[in-house]
């Protein structure tokens, strides 16, 4: 028995799981959950669908917890699917953004290192996989996409947090996730990652400092993004290509998936901006998702009308 | 095996002002086991970026006085780790 689930409290694995059982059972018509794969553990990789059952309709992409510390992303991710079944048919945009549309939730992207994070060590960032001729264990996940993969500054050390891994989609959790977007690519028309902290929406590049050929669609998404989130409860983001705006990286699932062909991708990096860092208080969590999901549902509403 | 526990670690906020104090903090993580939290590794340090980074409270007192010599300016974000851990479950069961 996993206990009970909360949206204002971090949850366990378990609870998770558990939790996503319950949203299939309770909007049977709404939600769906789909097994993507397994962890380097053997723990199942499951994706909520949200919306109809049409198959050829747009689609947003999202995931949350490429990274085990950052405890937030997982809980938005569930807040956002709570919060879109429950309020089709009676809140307005939301009802009119699912009549439209359907959302792959992807709640917690590295299983393994999330539970790592919870019984072993709080500050665990990488997955658990083993690594060939070292003791040290787990790659970062965002920096194991087949994107910019061997460019440095990438690390070689798999003692580092930012380790890549011994090839791109070398990860079971990658390379399902992977799969998973490539073969619905034909609806997948965003991809959102959400990340901690340092309160930004980024966009594409990470791996150079070029802009990429939409630049200027994307800025105007994020800037409006962010004015949107600020307005519930003041709360500043920044805005721009990930190179530039955080710090360049390579191998991101961001960049990734726009080199993939999906031309709207964004990261959010969500509260705070350092006074609690990766351990935001759990008091913070309801007020954090809640202006997260303006955002959200602002892209979503933009790329109903702005993608073809 | 034993859950990791963080007592007296710190959490340290350094901007560093120009090139030289960026290979000031790459030394200091050379030589110390430092855990950056933003940017993720000390190869994405750059001048006048905020940097944030976790440290043993063993340690702490070598970084620290390393920045009051190079005339660094610091501050310590999380002073006990395990505490703020413990401290982010603050809201009760339903």
């Amino acid at each position: 028995i996993p206990g009970r689930h909360s949206y204002a409290k971090y949850n366990n694995w378990d609870k998770i799981v558990a939790w996503t059982e319950k949203m299939v059972d309770k909007h049977p018509e709404m939600v769906s959950r789909i097994k993507i794969g397994s962890t380097f553990e053997d723990n199942p990789l499951y994706i909520l669908k949200i919306g109809k059952k049409d198959e050829r309709r747009k689609s947003v992409f999202m995931d949350c917890g490429i990274h085990a510390q950052e405890w937030i992303s997982p809980a938005f991710c569930q807040w956002f699917v709570y919060q879109a079944a429950k309020s089709y048919g009676k809140n307005k945009i939301m009802t009119k953004i699912l009549d439209r549309m359907n959302f792959y939730v992807l709640p917690v992207f590295n299983v393994d290192g999330y539970i790592w994070s919870w019984t072993q060590d709080r500050m665990w960032k990488k997955n658990r996989s083993k690594n060939h001729n070292s003791k040290c264990v787990g790659t970062d996940l965002n920096r194991n996409f087949n994107v910019s993969w061997h460019s440095s500054p990438n690390t070689d050390d798999p003692c580092q947090d930012t380790y890549r891994g011994p090839a791109p989609e070398s990860e079971k959790e990658t390379k399902a996730v992977a799969d998973f977007i490539r073969s619905h690519l034909k609806s997948i028309r965003a991809y959102i990652s959400f990340h901690s902290y340092s309160q930004m929406l980024l966009f594409p590049y990470g791996y150079t400092l070029k802009l990429p050929p939409n630049h200027e669609d994307l800025t105007k998404v994020a800037r409006i993004g962010t004015d949107v989130l600020s307005t519930r409860y003041e709360t500043q983001y920044i805005y721009g290509p990930i190179a530039s705006t955080a710090y360049p990286t390579s191998g991101s699932s961001l960049d990734w998936a726009y080199s993939l062909g999906i031309k709207h991708t964004f990261a959010f990096e969500l509260r705070d901006k350092g006074r609690f860092g990766f351990l935001l208080p759990e008091s913070r969590i309801k007020s954090t998702c809640k202006e997260t999901m303006l955002a959200v549902k602002f892209i979503a509403k933009y790329i109903l009308r702005h993608t073809s | 095996i034993a859950p990791v526990h963080f007592d007296r670690e710190k959490v340290v906020r350094v901007k560093p002002q120009d090139e030289n104090q960026v290979s000031i903090m790459k030394n200091l993580a050379k030589d110390n086991e430092l855990d950056f939290w933003y940017p993720d590794a000390i190869n994405h340090v750059a001048a006048n970026m905020t940097v944030d980074f976790r440290v043993s409270g063993k340690e702490f007192q070598s970084i620290q006085s390393a920045l009051d010599q190079n005339r660094m300016h610091y501050e310590i974000l999380i002073d006990n780790l395990q505490e703020e851990i413990e401290k982010q479950f603050d809201v009760k069961e339903a």
